[in-house]
């Protein structure tokens, strides 16, 4: 492909990409800086304020009888309501990301077992990539920027649920460091989901073709985007290792939860996810 | 195709509403 054809790749997948995913960069930013005036999201610091925070949190997917379990303690509960409300974000996200997958050019004329496939195990991937931009070294924005809470907040929580976000954290701060925007965030994500490694695949080669096309795309994207940034290509394709060992960890850490908490539910779209997962 | 049926679902249907 030419040029042109790798730019108008990049401009498809941006206006995707800002069809699809409601909060983007800019916006994160724009909130995190307290650039928004007026609007600035409700901070949860402690259980009293993730209490006061809830009525923002999305909550639809919670049963009635969990809420008023009376045999729990009562911040044992709600740091359970919460991972529930974690979830139902986590599978409204993996919906947005799927619509965003079959707007790749190509992604729909594959075979579908291999679209499943492709979904199966670079969602958890994009999601990830995807928190880098609400984060900062102090916290997260949540709930589509209505909330931030802390990174203590998040480490104070028991264990194992206080170990789930220090590696995001981690991870999102030095991402950050390299400054993309939504519109290489676009190019990026859909080279990830463009894996031609998955297990399990049945015709690697239209994918590989398919990831080519948007990886010139994305180096033609950050040449022009980035000029004074060097390596920002080979640095940003070194992500993609750290990523696996991020999604590999994340989903031990799942499946230790799920025998260590009688109540926990996990939400059947994140369980078809992470079954047999790595 | 059992094991992944909310994906296949998410997959084939261009409105999505699947209720998630």
């Amino acid at each position: 492909p030419d040029a042109a054809d790798l730019r108008a790749l990049a401009r498809h997948l941006y206006e995707a990409y800002l069809k699809y995913f409601p909060l983007t960069k800019v916006k994160a930013r724009a909130i995190l800086s307290g650039k928004t005036g007026d609007n600035v999201p409700f901070v949860i610091h402690d259980m009293k304020s993730l209490m006061e925070g809830e009525q923002f949190i999305n909550c639809k997917q919670i049963p009635i009888q969990e809420q008023q379990r009376q045999s729990m303690a009562p911040s044992d509960a709600l740091e359970l309501r919460f991972f529930h409300s974690c979830q139902s974000r986590s599978a409204e996200a993996v919906r947005e990301v799927t619509e965003f997958a079959k707007s790749i050019p190509g992604f729909i004329d594959l075979d579908l077992n291999d679209q499943v496939t492709l979904l199966k195990y670079g969602v958890i991937e994009v999601l990830i990539i995807m928190m880098a931009p609400l984060m900062n070294k102090d916290g997260t924005l949540i709930s589509y920027g209505q909330i931030f809470m802390t990174r203590e907040f998040l480490k104070s929580l028991r264990k194992p649920f206080s170990q789930m976000m220090e590696p995001k954290f981690e991870f999102s701060v030095k991402f950050n460091t390299l400054e993309l925007d939504d519109s290489d965030m676009a190019l990026f994500l859909a080279v990830i989901i463009l894996s031609g490694d998955r297990p399990g695949l049945l015709n690697v080669k239209p994918i590989e073709q398919l990831q080519e096309t948007v990886l010139h795309s994305l180096e033609l994207q950050l040449k022009l985007n980035h000029p004074d940034s060097l390596q920002l290509f080979a640095k940003l394709l070194q992500k993609m290792t750290d990523l696996r060992q991020i999604v590999t960890d994340h989903v031990h850490l799942i499946q230790l939860l799920k025998k260590t908490e009688v109540d926990m539910c996990l939400h059947p779209l994140l369980q078809e996810i992470m079954k047999d997962l790595y | 195709k059992e094991k992944h049926k909310i994906l296949h679902q998410l997959l084939q249907n261009s409105t999505s509403p699947v209720d998630l």
